[in-house]
């Protein structure tokens, strides 16, 4: 029975897709069988895996229209990480599925067919709370809340919060909140040590202890296909979701 | 009459608020009468401009909803710029949309009622293309598409440009592409220079020449709820605004 993670934060930009990412290819590199679904039509977590433009379909919008597992899963070059990808197409979902009976839980009924294969499930979520990130969030035992170290990023998540209470309510009791990550912080920066004290302050057990520093190294990562830990292994950004990793796996054994 | 951008780009955290807030900023400087309208739930804009939450409604919600721009518009502490806000309401607008009769005309229609008494509005869209956004580019005569130099923001913008096409095409045949900027430009990194590189090989009509430089002072302005032009106007950020919007001045006046 997989552990499945949610990466959400309707903020743009934060580190969503390269947290999911990377989280998943270190646990993959410790012998763990893990699936990421992208579930953002911008298709980043796709294009950050190598996988072409023009082998995205069967992916996510197929797999929620109830096409199989086997047939919307991909091996990548990583052992033991698949990934279910996807393209614009799943943009249309989000129109498709307001109608639809029991529209927040397609993913959740459709991840329950295919969850005993793997130990890890990682679902990258696009910046809104609309239905895709709503039915993430209902298929999800955790969810992960990756944050900039800036003001916009600050105010939003008391937002993102209330509305994780209001689906833990309705849709999702055992949803739990797996903790903030703080990314890109530049030490150099006042702004980034004060958003981090306060954090630390207000969220002290929610919070993870390691913090992901900027590094020009991650964001090279993506145009040559390859999560950064593949593509730099000895750069702080690579050392930090190390870190992050092992941290996750320390807090993660459900009670 | 007034001339209408959107400022758009599914891929989050690019800079569309803060480019929407200074240019309308350096607009009103120079005695144009502008308006920003906050079409993103997130609230960035109307946090940025000193809004208080509890100050917000009536804005945005209501004024897709029917109720008057007298109702919705507010002043803001800058002369000569105007704020209609936002709260998290406006993301229960996007499915209440979907059903509606001339959903993506909305907006068009109620900016219609008051574009006479401005010579500039503002749009600040969020990290998405569903109807907020669609709205916001029905209504207006340009769209300005806010660019990171990093390897995903280049990636969205193919995406991005098809939609276009298609807008152009079904729904807003007086639409052109006002223009892209690049933000967070950060000339000791290789990857930013690539990418202005590859931007304005691609796209040398449609590039615009200023280039906003990554500078901390420009995210330390909302968290004092000022334009950084306000914040901090001799840094290198404020100046690089100015010249934008120069540049917008020489570019915009509609054949
Ligand atoms: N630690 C880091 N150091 C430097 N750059 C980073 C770091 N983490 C992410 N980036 C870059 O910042 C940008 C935003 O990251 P990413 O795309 O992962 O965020 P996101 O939250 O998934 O965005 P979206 O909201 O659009 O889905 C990307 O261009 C990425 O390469
Ligand atoms: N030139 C700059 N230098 C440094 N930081 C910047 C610059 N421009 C924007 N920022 C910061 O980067 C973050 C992203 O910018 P902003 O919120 O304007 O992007 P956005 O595209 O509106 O994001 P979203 O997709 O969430 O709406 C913000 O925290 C902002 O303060
Ligand atoms: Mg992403
Ligand atoms: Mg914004």
């Amino acid at each position: 029975m997989a552990q499945i993670y949610s990466l959400a934060n309707q903020k743009g930009g934060v580190g969503k897709t390269t947290t999911a990412m990377n989280l998943a290819t270190a646990l993959a590199a410790i012998k763990k069988h893990v699936l990421v679904v992208d579930a953002d039509p911008q298709g980043n977590m796709s294009t950050g895996l190598g996988c072409l433009r023009k082998n995205r379909a069967p992916g996510t919008y197929e797999f929620l229209a109830g096409a199989s597992g086997a047939e919307c899963i991909q091996a990548t070059h990583i052992p033991l990480l698949d990934l279910m990808p996807t393209n614009e197409e799943l943009a249309g979902a989000e129109i498709e599925l307001v109608s639809i009976q029991g529209r927040e839980i397609k993913l959740k009924e459709a991840l329950a067919t295919i969850s005993d294969k793997y130990d890890f499930i990682f679902i990258d979520c696009p910046p809104s709370l609309g239905l895709l990130t709503l039915n993430a969030l209902v298929a999800s035992h955790f969810v992960l809340i990756p944050m900039q170290c800036e003001f916009y990023s600050l105010e939003g998540l008391s937002h993102l919060l209330r509305s994780l209470e209001r689906i833990q309510g309705q849709l999702n009791p055992d949803l739990a909140v797996g903790g903030i990550i703080l990314t890109m912080y530049d030490r150099r920066n006042k702004l980034s040590h004060r958003v981090l004290t306060e954090i630390r302050e207000h969220f002290p057990k929610v919070i993870f202890e390691t913090v992901i520093p900027r590094n020009v190294r991650v964001s090279e990562a993506p145009s040559f296909g390859k999560p950064v830990l593949l593509y730099d292994i000895g750069c702080s950004g690579s050392r930090a979701y190390m870190d992050l990793a092992r941290e996750l796996l320390s807090r993660g054994a459900p009670e």
